[in-house]
């Protein structure tokens, strides 16, 4: 499944 | 944090401030799209909002808010400061055509239907096709200064670099988001013809021509 990545990227 | 995505961002604050630099050096913003940059600055808005709802770490904001800043500053010297420099009659891209779809799509295609979801959706989507006026201005006027195609190049390299990135962070962590990588393929793509260009062209002349 696709796994949300939380927003840690700019 | 990995050094891909390390190496991205310094790639794509070079490239920011690169063009602050030239601008603000040169006091002249002719070869510029002043359109691909309200582009970005649009970008940087829609997408770095969460600056007021989440910290994540002091690089993160950091970078966000140099970011922004470097933005609106560079739109500020195109459209206030240096504006007889601007070269209008070049920059003719029809910017309505890359937000509306892209402010469509994002509604349609998100990982959540939510205001602060949508609107980074919405970034994603537009930062891929965000260089295009920039692009097409250089295929009208024929040429293109060093300097923008230094800008080009690390503006282009750091999107390749979130690439690794992703792969990185699939095969390590992973994590796995679509609507980020199949935007990012997209927009490194655009620059692919650009980056031929760039390496075959090295450094012959002080001005690089690009086929129209």
């Amino acid at each position: 499944i696709l796994k949300k990545k939380k927003k840690d990227e700019l | 944090m990995n050094i891909f995505r390390l190496t991205g961002d310094l790639s794509h604050l070079a490239a920011i401030i690169i063009l602050l630099l030239k601008i603000w050096k040169t006091r002249s913003c002719a070869g510029i799209s002043g359109k691909s940059q309200v582009l970005f600055a649009l970008v940087f808005t829609t997408r770095y909002l969460d600056l007021l709802t989440s910290f994540i770490s002091l690089y993160n904001t950091t970078m966000k808010i140099i970011y922004i800043g470097c933005a609106y500053a560079t739109v500020y010297l195109i459209y206030m400061k240096f504006k007889a420099t601007y070269d209008g009659n070049h920059d003719t891209f029809r910017v309505e055509f890359l937000v509306v779809p892209v402010g469509g799509l994002a509604f349609l295609v998100n990982h959540d239907f939510s205001p602060l979801e949508i609107l980074w959706t919405f970034s994603i989507y537009l930062e891929s096709v965000a260089i295009l006026p920039q692009l097409f201005m250089i295929s009208k006027t024929g040429e293109a200064e060093t300097i923008t195609t230094h800008y080009l190049f690390f503006l282009g390299l750091y999107r390749a670099l979130y690439l690794i990135n992703w792969i990185w962070r699939f095969y390590f962590e992973g994590f796995f988001d679509m609507i980020a990588i199949v935007a990012g393929v997209v927009q490194t793509i655009l620059y692919c013809d650009f980056f031929y260009l760039y390496v075959t062209k090295g450094e012959s002349g002080s001005n690089k021509i690009n086929p129209a």
